[in-house]
């Protein structure tokens, strides 16, 4: 194997083309199958995205291609090949086109030529061991057995490590996919010239100016975060705050501030108050609205201080939002509403809901 | 019949080679050597394949060697930093 492997454990992932043998469906199910066989052994996660530079871009080519240093030969002789972890060509995954790609029957089997090539992607060079994954020929292994031999995993396990320990995975699905339709948000706010969409122990992160979306663990950015975070928001003084059961955190930059977490109850909440729902600043009016349950309170920041006449019903202040909201941010001066899979877009001053989307537009899938 | 041999004989050479240069570096190690060295060395470089795959360690592109050698396989050396 070759380290150190990708510093970074969530790594992401983009089909740049597919190969006409197989229905595109397929072709994604094998990726994605041949990805989460190392993520199974590994503390790796892999986040598919449409567009942009992935850490793991793959791709259908034939002969001699584009940059790469290394060529195709025609049916049979070599099937594919992939480089190990690192930034350019680093981890990107090419087959060859000229094969014969097969789900199931003749041919090559596209999930054990992908699983192996991964296998390179993340640091592993050819095992031989013939029971192994990473051994260099083409074996037709019954493709719905476990492919991974004990030599593949300890090769992979030198690199990274074990999976995150049991205890520690949060229940359910331990991460959630960008571009799952039902995909719900715990929190929203901007961040400078960003967006960051908390849920469960992930943050994926979109910058106004360019495409690219980033996908990472919380914790790899404030470690003393807790995750399933319920509410966060931008200040008007380049802080973020962030909210989770009767505590909030403040954050400046990457530091969160010491003397941190405080009890909510410290910006003027009652005690009955327990926890926040969501929160959005309206940088034009220095107010931010916090949103607990049916109600909405209204905080001045440049006061700090709750606004007397609060907390009114969200459905009287915030018409046709709804009762509930999961998360809001401000944006070019229009508020977005999340709830569950659905996305307002709200016009502050008109009063009024200016367009419905699905929660994952930002994401562009 | 000999000039058949003949043919056969080279085009396995070409085929043993093409195959030592992609996945054990024999053009990269072989390239400064004379023609009586670099025989040495493709010799030295099928014993190294022949030991990576578990086959007699004879040196010789003997049938089971050649048969691993058409085997459809994945593109990455065997030997050395694959980066």
């Amino acid at each position: 194997y070759t380290l150190p492997g990708w510093k970074k454990h969530n790594l992401t992932y983009r089909i740049v083309n597919y190969t006409p043998d197989l229905a595109r469906a397929d072709v994604e199910e094998a990726i994605r199958k041949g990805l989460d066989v190392w993520s199974e052994v590994t503390p790796l996660t892999f986040t598919k995205i449409p567009k942009g530079t992935a850490d793991i871009m793959i791709a259908f080519r034939t002969r001699v291609h584009g940059r790469c240093p290394r060529y195709f030969d025609g049916p049979l002789g070599v099937l594919g090949h992939a480089f190990p972890p690192g930034l350019g060509l680093g981890g990107d995954t090419h087959f060859d086109e000229d094969e014969n790609w097969t789900k199931d029957g003749p041919g090559f089997n596209l999930f054990l030529v992908a699983a192996h090539e991964f296998g390179h992607s993340l640091g592993l060079s050819h095992s031989n061991d013939q029971t192994a994954l990473m051994f260099p020929n083409y074996v037709s292994l019954d493709p719905s057995k476990y492919p991974l031999s004990q030599d593949d995993i300890s090769g992979i396990q030198s690199i990274y490590g074990g999976p995150p320990k049991a205890t520690a995975k949060p229940q359910g699905p331990t991460v959630p996919h960008a571009c799952d339709p039902d995909l719900t948000f715990d929190a929203v706010t901007t961040f400078r010239r960003e967006v960051m969409f908390f849920k469960g122990r992930h943050v994926w992160r979109i910058y106004y100016d360019i495409t690219d979306i980033e996908f990472e663990l919380i914790s790899s950015f404030w470690p003393s975060l807790p995750a399933d975070i319920q509410a966060a928001y931008e200040n008007p003084k380049d802080k973020i705050l962030v909210f989770k059961d009767d505590n909030f955190w403040m954050i400046r930059g990457y530091a969160v501030l010491p003397d941190y977490p405080k009890s909510i109850h410290t910006l003027g909440f009652p005690r009955h108050v327990k926890k926040i729902d969501a929160a959005v600043c309206d940088h034009s009016t220095k107010k931010t609205y916090f949103f607990v349950d049916i109600w909405c309170w209204r905080y001045d920041e440049v006061s700090q201080t709750m606004d007397r006449g609060y907390p009114q019903r969200l459905v009287t202040y915030f018409p046709r939002i709804g009762l509930r909201v999961d998360a809001a941010f401000q944006h070019k001066g229009f508020f977005y509403f999340f709830r569950r899979a659905k996305q307002f877009e709200y016009d502050p001053k008109a009063k009024t809901i200016t367009r419905m989307m699905k929660t994952n537009t930002w994401f562009r899938c | 019949f000999p000039t058949d041999r003949k043919m056969e004989n080279e085009e396995t050479m070409q085929l043993a080679q093409a195959y030592l240069n992609q996945f054990y570096s024999l053009e990269i190690e072989g390239s400064q050597l004379v023609q009586s060295k670099n025989r040495s060395l493709i010799d030295g470089k099928i014993r190294e394949m022949q030991a990576f795959f578990g086959l007699a360690v004879t040196g010789k592109l003997d049938s089971s060697t050649l048969e691993v050698m058409k085997t459809p396989r994945c593109g990455v050396p065997d030997v050395g930093q694959y980066g």
